[in-house]
């Protein structure tokens, strides 16, 4: 399903300084799997999540989806490819502060376009499977009117509003109690056994053993990489 | 130290929808304590934690700090008040995004009115002490040039930059792998063992095992306040 060759990235900070915070990256990632990725704070993570997941371009080496190499793509054709067949869960969340939670699950429908009460139907399930508290009430708080844990709840949410075949979260239960994150996880695994494919980033090693396979980053490099059961 | 006497927070969503994020809490801390707050997300931990670090106003209920009443305090007493003693991590860090690393840390240390070569000096030292990688580097990133656990560490440098009497941490581990946290919490020990007040918000029962009082909420409520060892 995904490729990456040799991927490599730099960030450039100017007068002469710069952080390689990817330093060539390969693996493959088969449809339907379940990955987890997993470092030290600071060893490449997100950095490398966001390539795989088209929200940042690699310095060099190569992506290929499906056969295609992300390189040959324009910016308008990544960003259709992204909306219709990647969900990202960022690790700080990224909801929009003047939207309401419900509004933000919609977003990814609106850009999609879903018709509006097939939207607010679809985004208000969502809202409850994730297990947000006093869903038909919390759904029109905005952000800084939600705990971190409904936060990241609603970003979840978000993420899974298109329905895609490819679910990238970066920490997804970093502020949840057991039986919370329990109730994402089991919802990623329910979309596992339904064909989808997920890659989580954790430093959580209960939530890395959810994964049929684990890729450990430090420094921007790969240290290793098993697949268990 | 610090003594809560029926603290209630009623957020009012207009339309006469009000949200009961403290239902009437009563609790003391002994100064130089390390306590644990525990509970599912939505439970009120950061509100709490929000209205004992004088951040944030109670509805109803009293506050005593060292004999004073909160109430009584007017805001200019109450920020200098808070600046000089209590250091506080924010669970989405609140870092000033415009300012580097090192500058965040010195913010505090500025309204406290020390000079700017001893700022620069301790803020350095922090950064080191909480284990930023390659800090003489990455103190001059800006909040959106670091990783997740990166933003998570100086936030927790900031908070002791004016050598609190109290630290008031909100999830200050969630970002972090094992032995990163590890360190956070060995520096929250030190502190602790000199004589500092420590209270963590926390739902990750390891980090919740390093206090010697948890107090469990729920819906807003107290639902269990046990000492260990
Ligand atoms: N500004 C606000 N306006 C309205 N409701 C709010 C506001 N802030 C928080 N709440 C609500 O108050 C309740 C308690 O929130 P709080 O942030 O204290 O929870 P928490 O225990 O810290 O959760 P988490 O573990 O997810 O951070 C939640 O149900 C939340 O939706
Ligand atoms: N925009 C940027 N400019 C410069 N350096 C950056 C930038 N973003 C990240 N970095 C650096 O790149 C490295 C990898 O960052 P990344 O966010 O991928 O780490 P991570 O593994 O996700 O960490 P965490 O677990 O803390 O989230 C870090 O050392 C960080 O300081
Ligand atoms: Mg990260
Ligand atoms: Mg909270």
């Amino acid at each position: 399903l995904l490729e990456l060759k040799n991927v490599k990235k730099i960030y450039d900070m100017g007068r002469d300084i710069q952080v390689e915070a990817l330093k060539g990256v390969s693996f493959s990632i088969e449809e339907g799997s379940y990955t987890a990725i997993m470092g030290h704070s600071g060893s490449g993570k997100s950095t490398l999540l966001q390539i795989m997941g088209c929200l940042d371009r690699a310095t060099s080496g190569d992506i290929i989806i499906k056969g295609t190499a992300v390189k040959d793509m324009n910016d308008f054709q990544l960003a259709k490819f992204r909306n219709k067949t990647i969900g990202f869960v960022f690790q700080s969340f990224n909801l929009i502060g003047n939207l309401t939670a419900i509004e933000n699950v919609e977003l990814p429908m609106i850009y999609a376009g879903v018709p509006r009460a097939e939207r607010r139907k679809r985004a208000m399930e969502l809202l409850k499977l994730v297990g947000l508290e006093e869903p038909e009430e919390r759904a029109f708080h905005r952000p800084n009117q939600l705990s971190g844990g409904q936060q990241q709840r609603v970003a979840i949410a978000r993420a899974l509003a298109n329905d895609p075949a490819v679910i990238l979260a970066d920490e997804p239960t970093g502020n949840l109690a057991t039986n919370q994150w329990r109730r994402i996880l089991d919802i990623f695994k329910r979309l596992n056994e339904s064909g989808k494919t997920i890659i989580i980033v954790t430093h959580d090693p209960l939530v890395g053993q959810e994964a049929t396979r684990i890729i450990t980053l430090e420094d921007g490099a790969i240290i290793k990489d098993e697949r268990i059961r």
